[in-house]
């Protein structure tokens, strides 16, 4: 067990606060064509510190905060919670249990916390460098990035073994 | 550093050969480096040759074997550096269900030691797994978690959500 | 010609919209010309809006959301200018159950005029259509055609081939 | 009806004479990964003319010839036949049906009939010129092509806007 439970606030559809708690294994994220399941993907990419967002699919930053429906007002604050077990000591910090927090303002003012501590991105990101978790381009395959492997240009594929190494 | 990606890049080009054969029930694969005197920056290329046909191209094959291709390139990648978590977000759309139960068995020996969590429309995908996490919108734009189970209807598994059982 | 562009842009952009608003049951959706005083270079930007949501580029959609896009942007055109024949090769691949339902009960009325030629992994897809045709490799490498059927095998509709009946 | 029927010798995975009936409506080709069904959308964009060996997913244009298995030898021609139902006239020849045919030899010469007559690459695209139907851009969708319509690049799609006009 690594990941244990994500927590979404206000971050992309889901304005309403929603946890899901995973478990061992294999889990299937199943649900019907724009349900928010790449949003969960991008919820986990951009709590782990992911700052490109072209991969986050969005323009600015401040467009993975709930944007309004018909029916509801576009929110102020995104937020992503994920909680990690440590038991194994993946991550170099000695607590059994690692709570990662991120959070953005539409003023474009972002907050992290490592365990209700307020910390900088550079401290979350460096936390996953050596578990290759981090790198999203490692450990997460984003939908289509498949493609990207079987790209005609050779170059392309480069970004796996890079990873790897 | 130039000799780490080659000591990577060889680890990969062997676990390779192996997990296509695996993935294939036979056949086999390669990978080469484009510009082997500039090891830093050349392209790699792939050649794949499904059991009892020609070996060629990468581009050459069907969108099915170009996808079991690339999940034998990831998985021998995985080997190499296993991630104590990846989610795969629909890396079965090109499969059909044959391969899609290759994929499964070979999944399920990395998931003894790492957790995966698979984005899928596949009903197949679906039964493969330990776990099933639901998203839906009941409200149109906002995401919720909705619970589902694999139940029995008229002697076929289905996947059921709360309020249909 | 610009003139002949122009006419033909501006009829397929209003079918896109109330095509849009048919596979999507509501929403809308618009084209725009990137450089208006270029008409005859200027890309091509699309706007959508799913039921509920707010209109956003393309590129924010979900998976499913843009084939779904993409279908509409497709038979916008055959209005325009019907084709005695088309074949789709697995257009279906990112779409749910549901959303393969609207896209074939349009599909119907096309096919009133046009023949259709689907390549689909997908039973609902096969369900909709009014033949069959199988392709299956018997002796390894090598193509042949195989004849399917509908049957019922416990109460359930499957599809099988020639020696399983 | 416009496709009545496809006969394939020596193309890609055909290396034994195959033929296939169509009919009106909505047809589904189906069939497992690699057996080939997008060879039979190759087919038809060859035998009307296709020129682009990209398009065909072929390096050259003598690539489409069967290259031999294991089992089987390669083949020095490749031949595709379409016959087509003229009884709507939306070809300017007087015949009630009309039977394309396109033939390769390894050594890259190729031969056109039309009607068992001899012609030119040329006759065979100018029949087509008008209905739209020998641009292939426009009533043959490949796979993977519903994605160039979904680009991130507006220039990208304009040639679904430029066949139609
Ligand atoms: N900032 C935001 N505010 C509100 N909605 C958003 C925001 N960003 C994205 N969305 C919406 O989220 C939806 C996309 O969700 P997502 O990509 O997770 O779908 P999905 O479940 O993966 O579907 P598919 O099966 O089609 O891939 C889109 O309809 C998009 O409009
Ligand atoms: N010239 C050739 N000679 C022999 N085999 C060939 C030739 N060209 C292509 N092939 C083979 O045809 C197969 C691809 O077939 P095709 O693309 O039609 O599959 P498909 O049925 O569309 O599968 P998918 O469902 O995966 O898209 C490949 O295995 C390829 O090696
Ligand atoms: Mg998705
Ligand atoms: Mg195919």
């Amino acid at each position: 067990m690594f990941l244990k439970s994500l927590e979404l606030y206000g971050f992309k559809s889901f304005p309403d606060k929603v946890s899901l708690e995973f478990a061992d294994g294999i889990t299937s994220l199943l649900g019907p064509n724009g349900c928010g399941k790449s949003n969960i993907v991008d919820a986990i990419k951009w709590v782990l510190g992911e700052q490109s967002t072209k991969t986050l699919r969005a323009g600015k930053m401040e467009d993975v905060i709930f944007n309004g429906t018909d029916n509801r007002k576009p929110l102020q604050v995104a937020e992503v919670s994920l909680v990690i077990s440590n038991e194994e000591h993946h991550l170099p910090l000695d607590d059994p249990e690692v709570e990662i927090k991120r959070r953005i303002f539409r003023t474009g003012e972002s907050e992290y916390y490592l365990n209700k501590n307020r910390v900088l991105l550079k401290n979350i990101r460096e936390l996953f460098f050596d578990t290759g978790v981090g790198k999203s381009a490692y450990s997460i395959l984003e939908q289509g990035k498949i493609d990207q492997i079987l790209s005609s240009k050779p170059e392309d594929r480069r970004f796996i073994f890079e990873e790897a190494a | 550093s130039e000799e780490l990606f080659i000591a990577s890049y060889k680890q990969i080009a062997h676990n390779f050969q192996e997990m296509f054969r695996r993935l294939f029930g036979g056949g086999k694969a390669e990978l080469t480096l484009v510009d082997p005197d500039n090891v830093l920056e050349s392209g790699i290329d792939i050649l794949a040759q499904p059991p009892g046909k020609k070996l060629t191209h990468l581009s050459l094959l069907s969108g099915g074997e170009r996808s079991m291709t690339a999940v034998a390139l990831l998985f021998a990648t995985y080997q190499v550096k296993p991630s104590p978590f990846c989610v795969l977000d629909e890396i079965d759309a090109a499969l059909d269900d044959r391969n899609i139960g290759y994929f499964l068995s070979v999944l399920d020996e990395f998931a003894m030691k790492s957790q995966f969590i698979i984005i899928t429309h596949n009903k197949h995908t679906v039964m493969g797994s330990q776990t099933l996490l639901g998203v839906t919108q009941m409200e149109p734009g906002v995401s919720s978690m909705v619970s589902y189970k694999i139940g029995n209807v008229a002697g076929e598994d289905v996947i059921l959500n709360d309020d249909q059982e």
